[in-house]
């Protein structure tokens, strides 16, 4: 709807924490996570990354966050897999 | 014929500043300016780790544009031939002048900071950087060590100083030069704290006794974080006191107290900094530039103290992606001063009475730091550069971001319109 957002992303070498987890070189990425931030929410969706061709597979979604900042400023309460949040925004995205 | 431009950046600094309404925090002279400035409270990075969000805002791309998502290449040979901020002003008549940490150092800007492409002349960077991850902090033992909680006697360190005081004598001494020559000038101005280690004058501790220190709100791994989401702040456990401390990996917590000396030690790292920049915007007022010189204060990406269990940038989370953004505007953002008023009087973090914040008008609005490339180019007069294409690899000159200008003089009012009047986000989708 034309509201200001902030994209960011971060790569990330697999789905759980290792050594190379904080900072993986680019041969390693295998998921990048992708953020949009508005005034009322961030979004975030981990998706599979290839890095010899730079491209993210929005269809392979990995894992996904969701948090709504009225509720939740501090971003501790995921609600991307509650059922009313999480589809609608799965939809749109 | 245009503005002078003193761009500081700082390394790793989120909005833990009395401006954004940290009500522990000592920072007077950003406050200070701030309060003459336009001020953003939601400015995000593009990617929250050093060399890849400074190529970016810097270069006014993405970093699926640039490209560069670790530090192990250079945007030129590796993406593209994408001109930078310094590097237009530079093309439009500026003496452009890089000190300390603009660039992350390294080949994500060719070993050089980009220079000659991006600056009038090689850049500045202080002799005692080298000794940043040295064994100099003195553990209880008298012995030196490589800590992460690092408060120093300055005068035991290498060279009796510390990398951003260096820095801070050299800005100064370049404004003087620019001021005799009567020079155009892009200055810009890294700053290395509070990044780790967090290695600051000691007597900076006293500003915050231990037992005002609390932990984060929430110190604990959220239960629903996805694992991927989860960043093991690998580079902390590396230094001496923190690997001392045997914590498991990856979701081990620090023991609490330890925890609050590190949130105790990047708030001193954030005065001692606060520090710095109240003597270089005095030197600005000594030098009769204030009046002359816009000035933008930010961050290459924020830091998590803590919360969800993680220290460290390496994240999407806020506290990983706010900066602090402002921009202080002769004229625009506060009314012309008189030939010799002092617009940025130096004020001491340890005997400067804060009782109000000063206010200056801050912004909500969502912006972006890739906006920075044409919001800076439309303050000083140049021709903004154009939008860039949906693939922009062979662009040389245009900007992925927009210019945040219009939100300077817009009211509150017209912002909320541009939000298209959406109070009810589940209505409008």
């Amino acid at each position: 709807n034309g509201e200001p957002v902030a994209f960011s992303q971060y790569p990330r070498p697999a789905d759980t924490p290792q050594w190379n987890s904080d900072k993986p070189r680019l041969k390693d990425i295998r998921i990048m996570g992708y953020s949009v931030r508005t005034i009322d929410y961030r979004y975030t969706v981990w998706v599979r990354f290839n890095p010899d061709n730079f491209s993210a597979d929005f269809k392979d979604v990995h894992a996904g966050e969701l948090y709504m900042m009225e509720t939740d400023p501090n971003q501790d309460c995921n609600i991307y897999n509650n059922t009313s949040h999480g589809v609608f925004f799965k939809k749109i995205f | 014929d245009g503005m002078n431009v003193l761009i500081i950046v700082v390394d790793d600094l989120r909005p833990v500043l009395g401006c954004y309404g940290d009500n522990l925090v000592k920072s007077p002279n950003i406050d200070q300016l701030a309060s003459r400035s336009i001020m953003f409270t939601n400015a995000y990075a593009q990617q929250a780790v050093c060399a890849p969000s400074r190529v970016s805002f810097l270069t006014g791309r993405r970093p699926d544009t640039t490209r560069l998502y670790d530090f192990y290449s250079y945007w030129r040979v590796h993406s593209g031939n994408y001109s930078t901020i310094p590097q237009y002003f530079k093309e439009n008549g500026y003496m452009t002048l890089s000190v300390g940490k603009v660039f992350h150092p390294g080949i994500s800007s060719n070993y050089s900071d980009d220079y000659p492409y991006s600056w009038s002349m090689p850049p500045f960077h202080p002799s005692t950087e080298k000794y940043e991850n040295d064994k100099t902090c003195r553990g209880k033992d008298g012995k030196l060590y490589a800590n992460l909680v690092c408060p120093v006697d300055v005068t035991e360190m290498p060279g009796s100083t510390l990398p951003d005081i260096q820095s801070t004598e050299e800005a100064i001494r370049l404004l003087n030069v620019m001021k005799t020559n009567k020079q155009k000038f892009f200055l810009a101005v890294g700053y290395h704290k509070p990044h780790i280690p967090l290695r600051y004058p000691q007597e900076f501790l006293k500003l915050y006794p231990l037992e005002n220190i609390t932990l984060a709100p929430d110190p604990w791994v959220p239960e629903k974080l996805p694992s991927v989401a989860y960043n093991p702040w690998m580079d902390i456990r590396q230094r001496d006191d923190v690997k001392a401390l045997n914590v498991s990996f990856p979701y081990g917590l620090l023991p609490y107290n330890f925890q609050r000396q590190i949130r105790q030690s990047y708030y001193a790292a954030v005065s001692y900094l606060d520090m710095q920049v109240g003597l270089l915007l005095n030197a600005l007022d000594d030098a009769g530039l204030s009046n002359s010189t816009i000035v933008v204060f930010t961050a290459d990406h924020g830091w998590s103290l803590g919360e969800h269990g993680e220290w460290a940038k390496y994240s999407n989370f806020d506290v990983a992606t706010r900066v602090p953004l402002m921009f202080y505007v002769p004229g625009m953002t506060t009314s012309s001063v008189t030939q010799g008023e002092r617009v940025f009087p130096y004020l001491d973090p340890f005997s400067h009475i804060l009782d109000l914040v000063p206010q200056g008008q801050s912004k909500n609005v969502v912006v972006e730091l890739v906006s920075l490339f044409p919001t800076l180019a439309e303050l000083a007069g140049l021709q903004v550069p154009p939008v860039c294409p949906e693939t922009s690899f062979h662009v040389a000159l245009c900007t992925e971001g927009a210019s945040i200008v219009r939100y300077f003089d817009a009211s509150e009012e017209k912002v909320e319109e541009e939000k298209d009047g959406c109070d009810d986000t589940y209505r409008c989708v």
